[in-house]
């Protein structure tokens, strides 16, 4: 992997082609897993079965790249208001960096990134917390639910909280509703 | 206003509405989305305001209303299925209506049935004339079609189709809409000519009567019982007993039986996968993202209003999203919900090319659609289940409260990983066309523009 520094790691190419070469390196290696196994008189369908978990894990690798690469091409192409793209940016690179940092291991398997480059990883990382949590609110205003919608008594645009949780609480059919228990159970005990 | 989450709003980097608009596609998308919304949320039929309060039974019966009010509400508005509101409408009722089976129903039909097909049976589902339900899975059999056990005779004398579940576990299991609601299904099953399988095919059967809702003779039919979520659905079961049907009951836009029982086939057998690939890309946009986006939201706002210990000795108690611990674990999902969302748009626009193709009759791009629908189904909902939980976990007691919204967000999104295929057998078939084209590559053969970048692998043996 090319990279020298942090900086490097907000680069798309950098963390497109690291993305790329372990998808293709989990491809080719269970298949060549799978080459060996029927070369040695493995029947098909068995061998199959032997790399079915890194068969999954091969899939799930391509499937990771393509949607890193589809966002960090969708990124460029956006031609609305520049800070839009701006912190677009910020969340491509978040979630890619995020893919490396929370799969270390097979990222660092062949060799193709260090563990030098791992620790730039790590620093681009945490570095980019601080910047989109500036814009997180306006970034999930931006999905434009309704509080209605949403129904949270947490999650309401106007951040009530605390007032809203205990509004809901005493809808609660717990509390408007008298319940047996206390004629048939607590009141015999506590009169006993 | 909460001053606290006030002032998160002063310092935006962007304009909300203008990355709404993007996210929604355009301006105009987003005045449409709106208008749509204003005019569900303000009709008190759909409200949702004691969701968290009502039983099983209750959820039922009002799904059931919004589903049959809904269609007086599309045609006082103007909705068709065919118009820009639509995809908006199932977003605005966060999922909470019945007949979601009936739609799938009607969309099996519209691609696997023949022209004479959809003119007979369309029309009728159109106007909620047979409520339809869809029944692949049985009781122990699942993603895996070929081993389906449910069986279709066909009778040479009496041109009908004989279908039977001939073991428990043959019983079509989960199809929504089946336990008390539907009048018809799509059922799939073994068609049988002579003695000799073909295979897995589609048969229209009628399974309770248009008059009193009482079921037909040889069906066997009810609920499913209590689940984790989707209390709002009848999830049913079905049992066939030598339930006869007529011969042109049988789904037969690529294939057909013939009356003096040719069985004629034009296309691959893949294509009864069709119906499945349709419906993993758009269940992806309405089932997954929209719910990892409202969690990022509950979770967010929460954590710029919750104050918990503090950074600095002295000063005031610190929003806990001020903690990098808590930024590390809900920004990333926030970063993930736009980029599915993006993926979202990909896989749709990949299919509406593979889905003209193959009305052309060219199934060349069946595979690779089939691998990525899949492959990405999987992925998207195995990658949100977790933000959703997460999401819910980071927002500590008040996050398990079903007040919070999160826990019915997160049994719900659940699901996704396992209906419409559970995702390890997805993500196999995924490795199976990606193991097939690096082959193919290896030997220099073309392979799709998605997995080029396995042509530059230099295999090791």
């Amino acid at each position: 992997c090319p990279a020298k520094n942090k900086l490097d790691f907000l680069s798309p190419d950098i963390y497109m082609e690291a993305y790329r070469h372990t998808a293709a390196r989990l491809v080719s290696s269970t298949a060549a897993k799978l080459q060996d196994l029927t070369q040695s008189g493995v029947k098909k369908h068995d061998a199959w079965n032997q790399c079915t978990v890194q068969l999954a894990r091969a899939a799930k690798a391509h499937c990771h790249y393509i949607t890193v690469k589809n966002f960090a091409e969708a990124v460029v192409k956006i031609e609305t208001q520049a800070g839009i793209q701006k912190i677009m940016k910020h969340l491509c690179d978040l979630f890619a960096l995020h893919g490396i940092f929370s799969n270390a291991g097979i990222f660092l398997h062949d060799g193709y990134i260090s563990g030098t480059q791992m620790d730039m990883v790590t620093a681009s990382y945490l570095d980019l917390l601080p910047v989109i949590r500036k814009d997180a609110v306006p970034l999930v205003d931006a999905f434009d639910f309704t509080d209605k919608s949403l129904n949270s008594a947490l999650g309401s645009y106007d951040g009530q909280v605390y007032q809203r949780l205990y509004e809901w609480a005493q809808k609660s059919p717990t509390n408007t509703q008298m319940s047996p228990a206390y004629e048939r159970y607590l009141k015999p005990l506590l009169h006993k | 206003i909460n001053p606290d989450i006030a002032s998160e709003r002063q310092t935006a980097s962007f304009s909300v509405e203008k990355l709404m608009a993007w996210l929604d596609g355009s301006a105009e998308h987003t005045r449409i989305r709106r208008a749509v919304v204003e005019a569900i949320e303000c009709d008190p039929v759909f409200s949702r305001e004691n969701q968290y309060f009502q039983s099983q039974n209750e959820r039922y019966e009002e799904a059931v209303k919004k589903a049959v009010h809904l269609q007086k509400k599309m045609q006082e508005m103007g909705w068709t299925e065919n118009g820009p509101e639509y995809k908006y409408i199932y977003r605005a009722l966060a999922g909470d209506v019945a007949f979601l089976l009936h739609r799938v129903f009607m969309r099996s039909i519209s691609m696997l049935g023949s022209d004479k097909q959809v003119a007979k049976w369309i029309p009728l589902a159109t106007q909620y004339q047979l409520i339809g339900s869809y029944a692949q899975t049985e009781l122990g059999h699942g993603t895996y079609l070929q081993g389906l056990e449910t069986t279709a005779v066909f009778d040479i004398t009496t041109q009908e189709f004989i279908l039977n579940t001939p073991k428990i576990s043959a019983m079509k299991w989960w199809p929504g809409d089946m336990g008390r609601s539907a009048t018809h299904t799509v059922a799939f099953a073994q068609l049988y000519i002579h003695g000799k399988c073909y295979g897995v095919h589609p048969f229209i059967v009628q399974i309770r009567s248009l008059q009193d809702h009482s079921l037909c003779p040889g069906i066997t039919a009810g609920d499913i019982g209590p689940k984790m979520s989707f209390e709002h659905a009848d999830n049913g079961f079905l049992m066939l007993q030598n339930v006869r049907i007529p011969r042109e009951n049988m789904l037969s836009k690529f294939c057909e039986v013939q009356p003096d029982g040719t069985y004629v086939r034009w296309g691959s057998q893949k294509i009864n996968y069709f119906t499945m690939t349709s419906v993993r890309i758009s269940l992806i946009s309405d089932e997954v993202i929209t719910p990892v986006m409202k969690a990022c939201t509950i979770a967010i706002r929460y954590s710029v209003v919750r104050r918990q210990s503090k950074l600095k000795p002295g000063e005031q108690e610190a929003k806990i999203l001020d903690y990098q611990t808590q930024q590390e674990k809900l920004l990333p999902q926030l970063a993930a919900a736009y980029a599915f969302h993006l993926i979202s748009n990909y896989l749709q626009e990949l299919f509406d090319r593979g889905y003209r193709e193959i009305q052309r009759k060219n199934f060349d791009m069946l595979p690779e659609l089939h691998a990525f629908s899949s492959g990405f189904k999987a992925i998207i909902t195995q990658y949100c289940t977790s933000a959703v939980e997460i999401c819910l976990r980071a927002c500590g007691g008040h996050g398990y409260s079903l007040l919070s919204g999160l826990p019915s967000l997160y049994t719900k999104i659940l699901a996704s990983c396992i209906y419409e295929g559970e995702n390890t057998i997805l993500l196999l078939q995924t490795a199976r066309f990606l193991i097939k084209c690096f082959m193919a590559a290896s030997a220099g053969q073309p392979v799709p523009p998605s997995v080029t970048y396995l042509a530059a692998v230099k295999p090791g043996k």
